[in-house]
């Protein structure tokens, strides 16, 4: 699975996802990519792409609980990730990259690893996988 | 505040850096030179950085898509804007060069959000987007995993190979734990 989450300069916000799914899938299978707030989600307080076990994030709608738990909790960005990561989806089967509409950059996972990258307008880079 | 772009994507080990660093620097170079308030243009952008990944042989997604068990392929992707929550999705693409750039066709020639098997593919060939014979998608290592999956009689997740030099234990179903 690939995806991308950006956020420019006014605080727009956009996510994109894309895969081809899990090795052995059954034919006729549909993961949590295409679905709307499980495997992608974007509103004004923030854009999320999920990656790992299809099934396992569309049961926690883990897109959209990180963005409810901002937009009705008052949760920051990385506090919304770390609780839907931790507590809501099982051990070994869900990563996911976010921005918030301010500009803060999570890449939380619960899975061995995760490639990921990202960079800020300050100059920040970071890949990383482990 | 300033801008701020994230982005996975699952790759051999050997080739990371390289891919990751080739699609931060797309990404870095377009938010750079395009500061103006114009949400479209950062979307346009934005989708070309998920096209950028799905041309990589190395991502599972587009070209390198792993194989179902009846060894074709079946695509998925999904786009949305935060400040509309206008989105588009399709599923079961099997000749789609790129997936992502029909979901926003669907997000914007269409009063639907989701398309998917038959029907996305006709509108794919109705919008006249690019579109190849399935087996350009199919790639000798996503062969391979499909008989290692089949042989250990399990469904995994698309990366499986450094699994062993992790300090971890191994799951007891099987999948490999990398995002």
């Amino acid at each position: 699975t690939v995806g991308c989450v950006a956020v420019d300069s006014s605080g727009n916000l956009a996510a994109a996802t894309s895969t081809g799914g899990l090795v052995n899938k059954m034919v006729g299978r549909i993961g949590d990519t295409p679905l709307v707030g499980a495997g992608t989600y974007a509103n004004k307080f923030c854009a999320v792409s999920c990656t790992g076990k299809g099934e396992e994030i569309i049961r926690a709608t883990v897109a959209r609980d990180v963005a409810a738990l901002m937009e009705y909790k008052g949760l920051t960005l990385k506090e919304a990730t770390d609780y839907v990561i931790k507590e809501s989806t099982p051990k070994g089967t869900t990563g996911l990259i976010a921005v918030s509409a301010t500009g803060e950059v999570v890449t939380p996972f619960n899975t061995t690893g995760m490639f990921r990258a990202c960079a800020t307008q300050d100059g920040k880079t970071q890949i990383g996988i482990w | 505040m300033g801008w701020a772009i994230a982005l996975h994507g699952d790759i051999p080990r050997e080739l990371r850096e390289s891919c990751l660093h080739r699609c931060l620097g797309i990404a870095i170079d377009a938010l750079n030179s395009h500061k103006s308030p114009l949400d479209v243009v950062e979307l346009v952008l934005l989708f070309s950085f998920v096209r950028e990944l799905e041309n990589d042989p190395h991502f599972n997604a587009g070209k390198g898509s792993v194989l179902t068990n009846n060894g074709t392929v079946e695509m998925e992707a999904c786009i949305m804007d935060g400040s509309t929550k206008n989105c588009g999705a399709v599923s079961g693409l099997t000749t789609v060069v790129n997936a992502v750039s029909l979901a926003r066709l669907v997000m914007e020639r269409t009063p639907h959000i989701y398309l998917a098997f038959e029907g996305a593919e006709a509108f794919a060939r109705e919008q006249g987007v690019e579109t190849v014979d399935s087996s350009h998608f199919i790639t000798p290592q996503n062969i391979e995993r499909l008989k290692q999956a089949k042989a250990a009689n399990s469904v995994q997740v698309d990366y499986t190979q450094p699994i062993s030099i992790v300090d971890e234990p191994p799951v007891p179903n099987g999948d490999s734990q990398i995002g």
